[in-house]
């Protein structure tokens, strides 16, 4: 049974999104079967960047990878509950199913509370959760003490975390990993950087999450969104030679968070 | 009467708390009667920045200075039309009492689609929307062809904000002002913050925006959120002697957004 890894943090602009389609790529390329879902219904970023990829590709005659790319219709019924409810049905067969074909399934989540969302928490192997190296982006994983500078109580978004944690152990017996990875950071900012790090460091240990290798702030993570690329096609379509100093280190990020998670 | 300004974005984390609490802190300074709301009621960033600043504030006996700061009690209607409705209407009562009493009112909204929103939006006498230097972001305002990198359609956003203008325009015969501000811009990055930027011109004279002076990505803008501080409040607690170049370029950033607003 393939793996469901959901790419989620309740925090808009964490970069869910972004971390989606790099993995997504990424593993496509170390030669693995992927499925990829977008449930961010609204928005659709990562719906866009395979319209950006397929036009680019077609349009270039090039043969690029790509996924086996799908998306879950939402509800239409009126009743809110039974919407709800229709809604986490639709998800929960969606991605069980992909899983039976394929080795991963990623799940690109909006930045809010819906229902997809929370089915997708729901039938999750593995949650991967960027977060900007910010104490805004931190408070809603735990609430800080404006005086002791200590963690005062852990927020909605790990409490959220938690209850699938704990509804996976006790219905299915299963392991639900909670990884948490430090995005956009800056290659300059010192005493933030420490103080954001070291609390990251202390929640871990509290809450029970790992702490994958982070993303810098990098333009190439970025730039390549409306073709649909990203830095790991670039020897595909002619232009690694030569790379920049920054390309090279942002495709080591990639490499060492694929690396790392072990997939 | 006084002016009701909404900083929104329904792209999660393009930096409307941020340019929110930083825009309330820099005009209660210029001497002006300041109401703040937080109509994000999930995050509450902005709740939870003001709660942040009364502590370090009585902590340590300092005379910081506050906006008078309000929120709006979601409705509990359990139908989903009525709940709206309720939102909507207590959203409109309470942004316009609150404009008879003080000359700015800031309302924070969230990263998403709420009922709330639209109101503070239907309300609102000019709308500040902060956008991240990315085509992911300009991806809500606009559409781009991938071939032609020609814009192709207003998005949802931009929509939804024509709306909200049409409607002010056809009930109170008034202008609804939207301002646009690059927000977390880089330094470094020349082509495609030249390309983004291209972009948000020509989308300005298109759908009828201005563009403000944006902010860089600058590590002050979020460090002192725990302490409910912002660059504009560092002289008050002493710290502004030998402030570094970096700080002293991050409040005249403030300062320029101020003065180009006007207000
Ligand atoms: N490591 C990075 N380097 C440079 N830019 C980045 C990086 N990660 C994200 N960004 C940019 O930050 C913004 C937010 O990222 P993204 O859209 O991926 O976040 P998200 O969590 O999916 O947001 P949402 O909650 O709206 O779905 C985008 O403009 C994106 O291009
Ligand atoms: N100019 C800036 N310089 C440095 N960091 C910034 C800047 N603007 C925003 N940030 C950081 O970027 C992240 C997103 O900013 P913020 O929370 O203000 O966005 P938002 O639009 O209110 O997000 P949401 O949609 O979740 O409400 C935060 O971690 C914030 O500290
Ligand atoms: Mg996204
Ligand atoms: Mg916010």
């Amino acid at each position: 049974l393939g793996k469901i890894i959901i790419i989620a943090n309740e925090k808009g602009g964490a970069g869910k999104s972004t971390i989606a389609t790099h993995l997504i790529i990424a593993c496509l390329k170390a030669g693995k079967k992927v499925c990829a879902f977008d449930i961010d219904n609204r928005q659709q970023t990562t719906t866009r960047f395979m319209e950006n990829r397929r036009v680019f590709n077609d349009t270039h005659g090039l043969s690029l990878i790509f996924p086996e790319f799908r998306s879950i219709e939402l509800s239409k019924e009126e009743e809110i509950k039974a919407r709800q409810e229709e809604d986490r049905e639709r998800t929960n067969s969606a991605l069980k199913a992909a899983a039976q074909d394929y080795e991963l399934v990623f799940v690109d989540c909006p930045g809010a509370d819906t229902a997809q969302a929370r089915a997708a928490h729901g039938s999750a192997d593995a949650i991967i959760t960027p977060v900007n190296d910010s104490f805004i982006d931190f408070d809603l994983l735990a609430k800080i003490d404006p005086v002791t500078d200590e963690i005062s109580a852990p927020n909605f978004y790990s409490q959220m975390v938690w209850e699938a944690k704990k509804n996976k152990a006790m219905k299915e017996r299963a392991h639900l990993e909670w990884f948490v990875i430090r995005n956009r950071l800056s290659q300059i900012d010192a005493r933030n950087k420490r103080r954001v790090g070291e609390a990251i460091e202390k929640l871990s240990k509290r809450i029970g999450f790992t702490i994958l290798p982070g993303l810098s702030e990098r333009v190439i993570f970025r730039e390549l969104f409306p073709k649909g690329l990203t830095i790991m096609d670039l020897e595909d379509v002619g232009e690694a030679n030569g790379m920049s100093l920054s390309n090279v280190a942002a495709r080591q990020e990639i490499r060492n968070l694929v690396q790392f998670l072990n997939l």
